[in-house]
């Protein structure tokens, strides 16, 4: 346990003075360390242990708490800080307000968009979904089942049309029928899947989306930089979604795509069923990555 | 010459970034990277190819996978947490068996994710080769076991069977699995001859935790890494082989059927390192 390690650094710091160049860049050691291990991103990690020197070797060491708890305390708000800074919540001023999935082969967001009919219509609205995965096998059923659950209505891919095609045609069954949210789940792909990536761009041109959410799984590696800042460039990410938090990973994916992408965490999905989609506390997230 | 050489030679510290960027465990990472200057012993090779022998060294396996090994009526349980490529594997391992000349059976033991079995259905029929599957919401076991009878009596080769995801901290999901496996048993007491566990190579360190928590709830004959086909380079297979030394079998890259490769330990290296 991280905090454990810090006092261990710190127990033969007494309460008077400031935090010695000696004490931080061990503490730093085993922060770099947790942080690495938790799966952010190496770069990040070596930004954060910079900014944190900097910021902890101007600390006067408190007589009330150890020099290790006020060490961790620092550190958790920076990386508090890092993770809130941009909140933002859903854009659900157009009407129709359209929602477009993306993210990574199982990811969840078939799972999420069911998740996220739920909640909008819990609120009030009249939900559409549109079944944009046109390949994976029994993904249309799979977001039909959910969409049953939940009590919303869908939009499936006719036989020979493309996903943009499907998108313009859903556009308009919204615009006509008064649906006032419109969630777009699309099939998983690669960001270096040129092909791929470029039937997403068409969908957006299509459809016109307030908000392009990327699905993130809590316990993605290093490759979340380059997952998102690709997605980001190719098809203007407006917030993130983190699943499978319930799992044991530590979500340093998030701290990664946050620090050099800047896309804000939405909510954050909890399990399996349709009602485990919880808002996002980066106070949280910020000690769980810590351990 | 040796002047040019240590122009282009990589430091230990780019080096070290690269497996960390490639999801190597840190800690694995700083103790190959501190003894590689040491493992080079002044020969002239280059530090990364020095470091490329180590890495296949620590993956090396004695015998790849053939099923033809299998005894008859052979059982393959797959399993793993949720999206990492169990159910698209399985059908991959169906056909992959169909090539061989193997007469394989699948079993749709995921009785809860919506559409979980009807996934394996649309496989079955694109594979060519038949399925067992039960009611959504039935007992996950009782399909299992049903799939593995199935097998006898229709004299299958072998039945590949897919678990629902699970997370392997959820006691009573791990507590399923062993009750799948117990079922099996009560057919056949030596089955499930295989337990594979579905890894998915865009996953970091918790690929460790997940392969250590499923091998001590039930334990594990194969690694499966899946979506080797993207950027992600699967670095935790090092500390994983390392703890568990548990066989890497087969390597995913792509969703077609076909696209199920035997893994190999210098390709993968090569992949890893570029
Ligand atoms: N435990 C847990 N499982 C989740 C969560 N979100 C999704 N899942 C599961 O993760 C698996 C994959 O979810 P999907 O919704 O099919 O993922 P996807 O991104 O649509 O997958 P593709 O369409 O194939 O790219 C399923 O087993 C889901 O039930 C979550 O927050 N917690
Ligand atoms: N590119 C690529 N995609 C893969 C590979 N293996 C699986 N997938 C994709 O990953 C996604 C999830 O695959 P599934 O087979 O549904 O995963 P699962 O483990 O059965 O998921 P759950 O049953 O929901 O836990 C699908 O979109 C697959 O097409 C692979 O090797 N490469
Ligand atoms: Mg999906
Ligand atoms: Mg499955």
């Amino acid at each position: 346990h991280l905090s454990n390690s810090l006092q261990k650094t710190f127990k033969n710091l007494r309460g008077y003075g400031k935090l010695s160049e000696k004490n931080v860049t061990d503490a730093l050691r085993e922060i770099r360390l947790a942080l690495l291990e938790a799966d952010v991103h190496f770069q990040v990690v070596k930004d954060f242990i910079r900014q944190v020197k900097e910021k902890a070797l101007g600390q006067e060491v408190l007589a009330s708490v150890s020099p290790g708890q006020q060490f961790t305390k620092c550190v958790q708000d920076e990386l508090t800080e890092l993770l809130g800074r941009d909140h933002k919540a859903f854009d659900l001023s157009a009407n129709p307000t359209m929602i477009m999935m993306l993210g990574l082969h199982g990811a969840g967001k078939t799972t999420t968009t069911g998740k996220l009919a739920a909640k909008f219509s819990r609120a009030g609205r009249k939900v559409l979904l549109v079944a944009c995965d046109i390949r994976r096998p029994a993904a249309v059923e799979q977001l039909n089942v959910l969409a049953g659950q939940v009590g919303v209505d869908v939009v499936n891919p006719n036989p020979g049309e493309s996903v943009p095609e499907l998108g313009m045609r859903a556009r308009d069954r919204a615009m006509t029928q008064g649906y006032n949210l419109v969630i777009f789940d699309t099939g998983g792909r690669f960001q270096v899947d040129d092909e791929l990536v470029r039937e997403l761009e068409e969908l957006r041109d299509m459809v016109n989306p307030q908000n392009t959410v990327l699905v993130v799984d809590a316990a993605m590696g290093q490759e979340s930089v380059n997952v998102a800042q690709t997605f980001h460039e190719r098809v203007n990410l407006t917030g993130l979604i983190l699943t499978k938090l319930d799992g044991d990973a530590r979500g340093g994916a998030a701290l990664s795509i946050q620090s050099v992408v800047g896309v804000p965490i939405h909510l954050v999905g909890v399990g399996e069923k349709t009602e485990d989609l919880e808002d996002f506390h980066p106070d949280r997230l910020a000690s769980r990555i810590l351990g | 010459f040796s002047r040019d050489k240590d122009l282009d030679e990589a430091t230990l510290e780019e080096l070290e970034e690269e497996l960390l960027a490639a999801d190597v465990a840190p800690r694995l990472a700083a103790e190959v990277i501190a003894a590689l200057d040491k493992a080079r012993r002044g020969g002239n090779r280059s530090r990364r190819d020095v470091l490329k022998q180590v890495l296949i060294d620590q993956l090396a396996q004695t015998t790849p996978f053939t099923f033809s090994q299998l005894p008859p009526n052979a059982c393959l349980l797959i399993v793993g947490v949720n999206g990492s490529g169990k159910t698209t594997t399985t059908a991959k391992l169906a056909h992959l068996a169909l090539e061989e000349g193997i007469d394989p059976l699948m079993g749709a033991a995921d009785t809860f994710r919506a559409a979980g079995s009807d996934q394996l259905r649309i496989w079955a029929e694109m594979v060519g080769c038949e399925v067992v599957a039960g009611k959504q919401g039935s007992d996950a076991a009782a399909v299992a076991y049903d799939a593995l009878d199935a097998c006898i009596a229709r004299n299958r080769d072998l039945v590949v069977i897919d678990t629902a995801g699970r997370m392997h901290n959820k006691a009573p999901l791990m507590d399923e699995l062993k009750k799948i496996v117990r079922s099996l048993n009560k057919r056949v007491p030596e089955a499930p001859q295989e337990t594979w566990i579905v890894l998915d190579a865009t996953i970091g360190q918790n690929a460790l935790m997940q392969a250590r928590f499923f091998n001590e709830t039930i334990p594990l004959t194969g690694i499966v890494i899946t979506k080797l086909d993207g950027s992600s380079k699967a670095g935790c297979l090092f500390s994983i082989k390392k703890e568990l030394d548990v066989p890497i079998v087969f390597t995913g890259l792509g969703e077609r059927k076909e696209d199920l490769v035997p893994f190999e330990a210098e390709a993968f290296v090569d992949g890893l390192l570029g």
